[in-house]
């Protein structure tokens, strides 16, 4: 606050701000909600916009005239067949079911991470806070290599698989039609303070995918007495009918709607508490266990219910995850006039079956410097295993493979990139 | 929060620069120096970490002269408070002679630190 207090910071800091809290791009001169900057909710939260200066360009937009002059929807196809005369757009798009995906989510589908290297004294090098600047910009949040929204390979171990590229490889005229809308401690609770910054057009736009990922800050909070600050069942469900209503007046018709349900936390404790936290490893001195104590004695604990001692409370919170995971999969039973919706788990079990099967261990799929969140190797095999359960109950939802996929990459190459 | 922040920060920085001079076998002060060389200038970050490290540099290295750890140098520097009534909050395992009796016995390593002072009436 002092710094911003300074006359020269002010403008800068009320558009940082603006930013943080209404989860759009800092850098947006066409006022869009896309941009050409990566960082500060830009094109790593969501496709690049390929005319910052034009805002009826933008990822995600039906082609304005088949995309005969320019890129409308920076997908990376425009121009004409010279051999046919025929529109690329037209050509290689149309009547493909081509759509986005947008993802509603907290931090889990944000994807939080601390490098634990900054806090390994014994590999520390010049190299290893390199990343710290874009970190900050980007509030600690990874999206670019998300399970969701994730388009880079990942630079912070594991792999990048996400429901983004899966649906891109299906269609590649779908490229650069993403969008996280996500947030540190995001829930049903808050979502309506930030769902606004969603960029669809009803009229103008393509359908999209829109997965609703609260996966536990609903049960999660750091208040001593955790379970009365847990969502209710009813204002859960009362909370993600606003939402479902708001989403009905934007999206365009032909979207779709998967809601998740939320994560089993038990997990965190049974695979870490007896473990040694990064800044242990040197003296075997910290263990998740003490971690966990130490934060819900400063009331900095972000979940008290899983990250506890007590048996019993851990039950109790997750027996609360599954009354409002069971709400998610009644809601998804109705019907509204834009989308379809249907339910998928968050099961960190399977994806420790997975995750087994490749030879891993339990602990590798939790975030070791926070000891809460899912890491890359979980949201890399969590969109393997969403995609594959839609893919084979609710094809309709992905479309159909884009038979010209071959023949946009042989024109275009990588579609300008993302 | 911001308690709970500036004490989570302080005792995982303290941590580090502890764990620093372990493993190259340096002085507080060169862990420090080392510490801020790692950081990249973007966002003045070097910069910033260079004034920290002149700023706590001396209490610091009185107290890990003491083998204060960094629960007990954070409380010692009220950039961790006790919450009245309630245990000192700690990370690392108590010191063999007690936290409460520890910390007191670094808070009177720093008694007449100036910094001390300027974070009290902060």
């Amino acid at each position: 606050p002092s710094i911003c207090s300074l006359p020269f910071l002010d403008k800068i800091c009320q558009k940082i701000k603006h930013t943080i809290d209404y989860k759009v791009p800092l850098k947006d001169f066409d006022q869009d909600n896309f941009s050409d900057l990566s960082y500060f909710r830009g094109y790593d939260w969501r496709g690049k916009d390929c005319n910052d200066l034009n805002d009826t360009v933008y990822p995600g937009r039906s082609p304005r005239n088949w995309d005969i002059q320019h890129d409308s929807n920076c997908n990376g196809i425009w121009g004409i067949d010279p051999e046919d005369g025929i529109p690329y757009e037209k050509k290689f798009c149309e009547g493909t079911d081509s759509k986005g995906v947008i993802l509603l989510a907290d931090s889990a589908g944000a994807h939080f991470h601390i490098p634990p290297e900054w806090l390994t004294a014994e590999t520390m090098s010049l190299k290893t806070f390199s990343n710290l600047p874009l970190t900050i910009f980007n509030e600690f949040d990874w999206p670019q290599f998300s399970g969701y929204t994730g388009f880079l390979n990942s630079t912070i171990g594991g792999w990048t698989e996400s429901i983004y590229l899966h649906l891109r490889d299906r269609n590649r005229c779908n490229h650069r039609d993403y969008q996280s809308i996500s947030k540190n401690g995001g829930s049903s609770k808050n979502i309506m303070g930030f769902i606004e910054s969603l960029a669809r057009k009803k009229k103008l736009d393509k359908p999209a995918i829109v997965i609703y990922s609260m996966v536990g800050n609903d049960v999660c909070n750091e208040y001593t007495d955790t379970l009365a600050h847990m969502t209710s069942p009813k204002d859960l469900h009362d909370d993600v009918m606003k939402v479902l209503k708001y989403l009905n007046s934007r999206l365009p018709d032909g979207s779709h709607v998967i809601l998740q349900g939320l994560a089993d936390g038990r997990f965190l404790w049974d695979h870490l508490h007896n473990r040694y936290h990064p800044l242990g490893q040197l003296n075997k001195d910290i263990t998740y266990e003490q971690l966990y104590t130490f934060l819900s004695c400063i009331q900095f604990n972000p979940c008290n219910g899983w990250m506890s001692l007590n048996e019993t409370l851990r039950n109790l919170t997750s027996q609360r995850a599954f009354q409002l995971s069971s709400v998610l999969e009644e809601i998804a039973t109705l019907k509204f006039s834009s989308f379809d919706m249907l339910y998928v788990n968050f099961s960190i079990a399977a994806i420790a079956d997975e995750w087994h099967k490749l030879g891993g261990k339990p602990w590798q799929l939790i975030e070791p410097t926070d000891g809460f969140h899912p890491s890359q190797n979980a949201l890399a095999l969590g969109a393997k295993l969403v995609w594959q359960e839609v893919l084979q109950k609710w094809p309709h939802v992905l479309g159909k493979p884009n038979p010209f996929n071959k023949d946009i990459v042989r024109v275009f190459g990588d579609q300008g990139g993302h | 929060l911001p308690s709970a922040v500036t004490c989570t920060g302080c005792v995982l920085l303290v941590s580090v620069i502890e764990q620093l001079a372990q493993v190259h076998n340096s002085t507080v002060q060169k862990a420090m120096e080392r510490l801020c060389s790692y950081l990249p200038e973007h966002l003045y970050l070097k910069m910033i970490c260079q004034g920290a490290a002149e700023f706590f540099g001396p209490d610091l290295i009185k107290l890990f002269t003491s083998k204060a750890n960094a629960d007990v140098v954070c409380h010692a520097l009220n950039l961790c408070r006790k919450q009245p009534g309630l245990p000192y909050c700690h990370l690392y395992p108590p010191p063999k002679e007690g936290l409460e009796m520890s910390i007191k016995k670094a808070q009177r390593i720093v008694k007449s630190s100036v910094l001390l002072r300027k974070l009290t009436a902060f």
